[in-house]
């Protein structure tokens, strides 16, 4: 048996240009957790001080054993109420799964650093993807957080949305970004912009 | 791991965007497999910063419908992405369950065959195994049987490059056709997107899941991710 012919799927689904929300900054940065020294660690953050507070809502694996950022990111949420949530931190290479007091304390250490950066407690969520029962380099993680403020590597342009995209991928063959705009019956027009990553392990059932 | 977020400049009250992406996640993300394992640290988030000068959306604000049903299909698009990138795959499949009693045994049927390692294979294979697909109906985990009748079920291969005839039968109230049209069958198998519809014929529910074909590629990238 024979399958189809491979595709070039980064090519077919991955757009060259996009329309970002106002107010949105992203930037990533290659910490060395990844092996191969590709981009492994993002931070996005809302920098839109007027009109209204910000809002985040999540929704979680329902696997028993829950990862630490899984676990740290619905405290805040819990503590917060989803309001002023201004923050995610996401690396690639190390899920900080199964990992317990130790992976909880990083977990906790990633969002603090951003936190501090910020200015503001409780604003920040965390994500994590790559292998189970590692711990996190957390002196590269650190050095990486630190670096993305320091040297202010944040932008809004469609590359730096597309390299937040990548710094997310484990084995996956493309960055998965969309963007689209939309307008409300009273003129209004709004944007959504989104990224995922996943190729395998796959058939969430998130609450 | 499926990680993902969504950011939007619309203001939309934080109790209400936790009700809108908990929607939304139950028609998109929560609605694929690419090979029925879940993570420890599957995670969609979505924040929305207010940037847009407008009233801020609520449950009860008459947009909110809108945006509900504009970030559900924007999940699904992004859903769909990752379908499209599972390992190895070579295929994108729709599975369409209709005519059921209840949405959730439409859903429950739907993931069954999605996350059978047989079904993906004959995919891959090009082999129109309905045998496989009305076995995987057979041991979903349904509550109860109340939405299966053998007599009133219907399997069939729908071509998605608008090529005739659509749809290719390959169960007709119960009745495998024996007879199918190979041709056809490997014509529609040769698509890189496949939809499978199973109509139940037991009520007026439907689901939709997403899944891939599973490739030997699938063992090569797996066999040493941690290592």
């Amino acid at each position: 048996q024979q399958g189809s012919k491979m595709i070039d799927k980064y090519a077919l689904y991955v757009p060259k240009s996009g329309v970002f929300p106002k107010g949105f900054k992203v930037a990533s940065t290659a910490t060395g957790v990844k092996k191969n020294g590709n981009l492994d660690l993002g931070i996005i953050v809302n920098t839109n001080k007027c009109h209204h507070q910000s809002s985040a809502a999540a929704v979680f694996t329902t696997n028993k054993f829950k990862a630490a950022p899984v676990l740290v990111s619905r405290r805040v949420l819990e503590e917060t109420s989803g309001k002023n949530v201004n923050a995610i931190v996401v690396n690639s290479g190390c899920a900080n799964s199964v990992t317990g007091e130790v992976g909880l304390a990083d977990a906790n250490e990633m969002v603090g650093l951003v936190n501090s950066k910020l200015g503001v407690e409780n604003s920040t969520l965390v994500m994590s993807t790559g292998v189970i029962g590692q711990r996190l380099q957390m002196d590269k993680i650190s050095q990486g957080i630190d670096k993305i403020f320091s040297e202010n590597e944040f932008g809004s342009d469609f590359s730096s949305w597309l390299n937040i995209a990548k710094s997310i991928c484990t084995t996956d063959t493309f960055p998965k970004l969309i963007s689209s705009e939309f307008t409300l019956p009273n003129g209004v027009k709004y944007t959504l912009t989104g990224m995922a990553k996943g190729a395998g392990m796959i058939c969430p059932n998130m609450a | 791991t499926l990680l993902g977020f969504i950011v939007t400049d619309l203001p939309i009250e934080s109790h209400a965007l936790q009700k809108m992406l908990r929607f939304s996640t139950e028609r998109s993300f929560n609605c694929i497999s690419v090979d029925g394992d879940m993570s420890t640290n599957d995670t969609i988030c979505m924040i929305a910063n207010g940037a847009v000068d407008t009233p801020e959306i609520t449950e009860s604000s008459p947009y909110y419908e809108q945006v509900k049903e504009q970030v559900t299909e924007f999940g699904k698009r992004l859903a769909h992405l990752v379908v499209r990138d599972g390992e190895g795959a070579t295929k994108f499949v729709t599975v369409n369950v209709k005519n059921a009693l209840t949405f959730e045994d439409a859903k429950i049927i739907a993931e069954s065959i999605s996350n059978s390692s047989l079904v993906k294979t004959a995919l891959y294979g090009k082999d129109a195994n309905w045998g496989r697909i009305l076995c995987a109906i057979g041991y979903a985990k349904l509550q109860n049987l109340s939405s299966l009748d053998v007599e009133k079920i219907n399997v069939s291969f729908i071509a998605t490059d608008n090529s005739e005839p659509r749809e290719l039968k390959l169960v007709v109230n119960g009745v495998p056709q024996l007879e199918i049209d190979e041709e056809r069958a490997s014509e529609i198998l040769a698509l890189t997107d496949l939809e499978v519809l199973v109509d139940l014929g037991t009520g007026k529910e439907e689901a939709q899941f997403w899944t891939c074909d599973l490739s030997h590629e699938y063992v090569t990238i797996n066999g040493d991710y941690r290592s």
